[in-house]
């Protein structure tokens, strides 16, 4: 939308609403860690910004076009909108987008076939011309998780908007990440120069090896080639799909002696956050002696040259695979990151390689699940039949596991199903834990291997463990000890463990999607699998004035859930923690209206700061009273005809007692003379 | 699996992208998904 007006500041205040899916709240902040990553749009908790976007659990999922200056403006996550895309798509409204089909140029790249919309949806297919809305010199973009899919608003089963190119009339619509286009328009408004949390990407491609260093003091050197002896035969990145390109970096351990050491750094970095995620992919050719070390070389005013600390070795015997490697950093201040081969004990006939480096202030996936030959699997699988990951034990103890339907399921056939579980894990830790297991989120992410983390579209969703949800037709709690709730299963080696319920989808991605761009890449299959407790958002966000940490809560009752499918009576939900205000704040006796907030005046009273908009306000001591401009003008065009009035009135009088007092004076005058003036002509 | 025992919970009932789900829930909002300021939109 064209105006400055309808921009944000880059960095968003934002309220969660206390009626928001505990769900939803954790795929928000999944949603803005994407901006985070792939913008310069940051996101704030709201602390008292004129505007700010309240985002509550509406029925549906919907926002306004840009920034409205209204104070408070709603974004509506309901049920059924906690999906990252879905999130990302109505921020992108609320950032200042329409849909990408509504663009000024969109009939040079589809066609609307007005005859098969629904009766009086065809308002749905508006399109802006280039005074309103401005494509920003981007092209038009199929892919755009703005772009509504090919059956939109049908009244039949055939689609309503036709591609002109058809290769993409499957394409459209099918919300999976921000795409390229989207980046490049949302960075063009808002005048990005670097993401927020992106600090390196790296694919070798080019032969300045993105600002890598061949690291001093060491024997050996890091070689930047497109093959190497023992293997790989092929990079990571393009796997050998074109030629004269495709280079990694390698070490050989072919030759030299053992204890050989070659240091691969980055350039330098610079960390906003204290915490990282390196990725990379990462091939072992030599001697399962020969290892990988990952080390930071920190720089502080102590140690201008750096100061090197270990962070992991990556162990595991030489595989003829490119695997996938995430190694947690904690790093403040500049630093560098340091590749570290070492030559072990023994012959070797390879190497140690490099690949697809990514560094990002983000929280790294906890477990990998590749699924190899991933399309063989999509067409020989039987539909219906679902394959299991292998069980994962997250770092709260929790055991849990992935379900997929390679080839979908009767109702859905065209798509890939996919559901998360919980598991029996050790005996002694699972008698440990909390049952039924409280606000647990699991990601299933199906991970787009671009060698760049920022142009990845991957296809990500998540669920949460509700521990007051209960079974279908049950008394029995769905995420209860799955020794209770469970079926015992055997697993691929003979091991007996049991197995819960599943909750997640039957569309989780077309499958024609997933044999799209590179979410297979050598024939694998990559999903990244994470559970996260997401327990503190069942607090209410602070307010402004009453951000209060460690105070003594009190205790709520929460609403009761079930699933639709069940009937059982509902119960009490264990009893929650929430945020308070403390009896000591000056506050807590002040009750501001209208939205307004207390805030403590220079320390010793309590005062209301009001809720203002572009053209109206509250005010009062309780922002009890509303005015607005409207009111001014009122106020203004009554004066003036008051004034007026009674500066006529007062005018009147004052020339009519003028009049008479003239009148008695000359009166007064020719009584005095006796007579009667008689009159002639002068200048005659 | 024993299916009598363990199930499987569809989050998303059928409904595919943000727009049926608008629809599902009797929204007819502009353009699906927007909301408009009458005093402060353009005219549609």
């Amino acid at each position: 939308i064209i105006g400055d007006e309808y921009l944000w500041p880059t960095t968003v205040p934002y309220y969660l609403e206390d009626d928001l899916d505990i769900n939803a709240k954790g795929v928000i902040m999944k949603a803005f860690e994407q901006y985070r990553l792939k913008t310069c749009i940051d996101y704030k908790p709201w602390s008292g910004e004129e505007n700010y976007i309240s985002v509550f659990q509406g029925n549906g999922c919907y926002s306004y076009v840009g920034n409205r200056h209204v104070g408070k403006q709603s974004l509506s996550i309901g049920a059924g909108c906690d999906q990252t895309a879905t999130i990302e798509h109505e921020f992108l409204h609320a950032l200042g987008f329409w849909h990408e089909q509504s663009r000024a140029d969109r009939d040079d790249y589809v066609t609307i076939m007005w005859d098969r919309i629904q009766g009086g949806m065809e308002h749905n297919f508006n399109k802006y011309d280039d005074t309103t809305s401005s494509s920003l010199n981007v092209p038009y973009d199929y892919d755009s998780m703005m772009h509504y899919s090919k059956n939109a608003f049908s009244k039949g089963t055939e689609p309503t908007i036709v591609t002109k190119i058809p290769a993409f009339s499957d394409i459209i619509g099918q919300s999976l990440e921000f795409s390229d286009s989207d980046l490049l328009k949302l960075n063009r408004l808002y005048n990005c120069t670097r993401a927020t949390t992106f600090l390196d990407t790296c694919d070798f491609e080019l032969e300045n090896i993105c600002g890598m260093i061949q690291g001093q003091g060491d024997k050996a050197d890091w070689e930047h080639v497109t093959k190497a002896t023992g293997g790989p035969d092929t990079d990571y990145s393009n796997m050998g799909r074109c030629t004269g390109t495709g280079y990694f970096m390698h070490f050989s351990t072919i030759s030299g002696t053992e204890g050989d050491t070659a240091l691969l750094e980055s350039r330098l970095l610079y960390p906003n956050r204290n915490y990282q995620c390196l990725q990379f992919f990462y091939y072992h050719s030599g001697n399962p002696n020969d290892k990988l070390e990952i080390w930071v070389r920190e720089y502080n005013e102590i140690n201008p040259s750096g100061t090197l600390r270990m962070i992991e070795t990556i162990t595991g015997p030489p595989e003829p695979l490119w695997q996938l490697h995430h190694v947690n950093l904690d790093v403040s201040t500049k630093f560098r990151v340091v590749f570290k081969g070492t030559k072990g004990a023994g012959s070797s006939t390879g190497g140690l390689s490099l690949d697809d480096i990514n560094l990002s202030e983000t929280a790294c996936p906890e477990h990998v699940w590749r699924i190899k030959n991933f399309k063989s699997i999509m067409e020989n699988t039987p539909r219906g039949t679902a394959i299991h990951s292998p069980r994962f034990q997250s770092k709260y103890g929790y055991t849990f596991q992935m379900s997929l339907y390679p080839s979908g399921t009767t109702t859905y056939p065209e798509y890939l199903g996919a559901f998360a579980r919980l598991t029996s894990g050790d005996d002694m830790i699972d008698s440990n834990l909390t049952w039924p297991c409280p606000w647990m989120q699991i990601t299933m992410m199906l991970m787009d291997q671009n060698a760049d983390i920022r142009k990845r579209m991957s296809n990500q969703r998540s669920i949460t463990t509700d521990p007051n949800v209960k079974l279908p037709g049950s008394t029995m709690y769905f995420w209860d000890n799955p020794r209770k709730v469970g079926a015992q299963v055997t697993d691929v080696d003979g091991t007996k463990y049991f197995r819960g319920s599943g909750y997640g989808t039957y569309g989780y991605l077309t499958q024609a999607r997933a044999l799209s761009r590179d979410f297979i890449k050598g024939g694998d299959a990559i999903f990244l699998l994470s559970m996260e407790d997401i327990s503190n958002m069942l607090l209410s966000q602070p307010l402004p004035s009453t951000t209060v940490p460690n105070t003594t809560l009190p205790t709520t009752t929460l609403p009761t859930t079930t699933l639709p499918t069940t009937t059982v009576p509902t119960t009490t939900v264990p009893t929650t923690t929430v945020r308070t205000i403390p009896t000591h704040d000056l506050c807590a006796s002040v009750k501001c209206e209208n939205d307004g907030v207390c805030v403590i005046d220079n320390g010793v009273k309590a005062a209301c700061r009001c809720a203002v908009g572009n053209d109206w306000w509250y005010h009062g001591d309780r922002c009890q009273f509303k005015s607005s401009n409207q009111d001014g003008v009122v106020m203004a065009v009554v004066s003036s005809v008051v004034v007026f009035a009674v500066m006529v009135v007062v005018m009147v009088v004052v020339t009519v007692v003028s009049v008479e007092c003239l009148k008695n004076k000359y009166k007064k005058k020719m009584n005095d003379m006796g007579a009667g003036i008689t009159t002639r002509n002068v200048h005659a | 699996l024993p299916t009598s025992k363990v199930t499987e919970y569809d989050v998303d009932g059928g409904k595919e992208d943000l727009f049926e789900v608008n629809q599902a829930a009797g929204l007819e909002l502009f353009e699906g998904d927007i909301l408009y300021d009458e005093k402060q939109g353009r005219n549609s």
